[in-house]
């Protein structure tokens, strides 16, 4: 090859100097092993393809059952809030069920690659697509946790240990709807609701503490949204009343039980006092400080 | 033959893409649908 930058393209001799191409011939061999490999990686996308959209189908038709549950679930629990004095009979069978759907729901395949080759039409695709569309735009923001906004507090109050009616009085006139017994706790929960419901979102559970049972546990859900019979408003546990009515549905041998009972001064005031302490004993800080003065106490007190 | 497997390629990302967006969505949806579950419970 010439180096020369003042080669002359016109000089006859030049096409002699421009270098021999060599032209690569291929065989009809080699040809056919090309077409083969990419035959090969073609049908293999193809498998591919065939596998993730089977995968793709059988999530879409997991995330419309789940959904589909998860509604039916967030009515059901609408219905019970808004029901003003359910049935225990009426309330336990929905819960069970809802229980069977969710073993029934564990029951999925957790591996969703399972499915092998499944060939789907372009119908298929668009109705599937159609439905994941519905599923993305709709669906999905439906689902909210505003059950997981409702404010929980917890009170422990002294209770005598032949008592058993699990009433804590907190100025509040409350329905009793049910009761159960857990697992945990050989001592049955009774499970309240504000009499003010279905205007009033309240609840309260009350159960004899497992650890201690001299003292009961009442967890409040949610924030009265009407004044207190001594016309305080905030917290369901902050209020002073005057009287609990307890309607048991659940004992009484079927028949239902109105029992007015007369408030006690200061059992509020134990309440809180009992609220009090039970916040500032979660507190690490206020107990580390609590520690830390009781030592220095005990210090001095040996020193002098 | 080229342009059919590139073609491939490309609805087989886009189908992954939309597996992983269902996955996330489902497992969302499950989540909640425990958490709602419990606090029935």
């Amino acid at each position: 090859i010439s180096l020369d930058l003042n080669t002359n393209p016109f000089d006859r001799n030049f096409p002699d100097k421009l270098p021999k191409k060599e032209v690569k011939v291929s065989t009809s061999a080699d040809l056919e092993r090309k077409w083969l490999v990419k035959d090969e990686s073609a049908s293999e996308l193809r498998e591919e393809l065939n596998r993730v959209n089977s995968e793709n189908k059988k999530l879409t038709e997991m995330l419309a059952t789940v959904c589909e549950k998860y509604y039916a679930l967030h009515s059901h629990l609408e219905k019970l809030q808004s029901r003003q004095s359910p049935e225990m009979d009426q309330t336990e069978q929905p819960t069970k069920k809802r229980k069977q759907d969710t073993d029934e729901l564990l029951g999925f395949p957790i591996g969703l690659g399972s499915g092998k080759t499944e060939n789907s039409s372009s119908n298929e695709d668009h109705h599937q697509h159609e439905q994941k569309n519905q599923l993305l735009s709709c669906k999905r923001p439906v689902v909210t946790d505003s059950f997981n906004k409702a404010k929980i507090s917890t009170v422990y109050v002294p209770a005598d240990s032949s008592d058993t009616s699990l009433t804590v009085k907190d100025g509040y006139q409350w329905r009793k709807y049910g009761q159960k017994v857990t697992r945990d706790n050989p001592s049955p929960r009774a499970y309240f609701r504000c009499s003010f419901a279905p205007s009033c979102p309240v609840k309260k559970k009350v159960q004899r503490s497992a650890e201690d049972p001299s003292l009961l546990v009442a967890t409040y859900e949610g924030t009265h949204n009407h004044l207190g019979p001594n016309a305080f408003e905030g917290d369901a546990t902050s209020q002073v009343g005057s009287s609990t009515v307890t309607l048991d549905l659940v004992n009484g041998g079927g028949g239902h039980r109105l029992a007015l009972e007369k408030n006690e001064r200061g059992t509020m005031q134990d309440v809180l006092v009992q609220q009090m302490a039970s916040s500032l004993t979660k507190d690490s800080k206020f107990t580390a400080a609590l520690a830390a003065a009781i030592s220095g106490r005990l210090l001095e007190q040996s020193r002098t | 033959k080229d342009e059919s497997a590139s073609e491939l390629r490309e609805e087989l990302n886009r189908v992954n893409s939309e597996n992983k967006k269902l996955t996330e969505m489902l497992a969302t949806v499950c989540e909640k649908y425990y958490a709602l579950h419990s606090h029935l419970e």
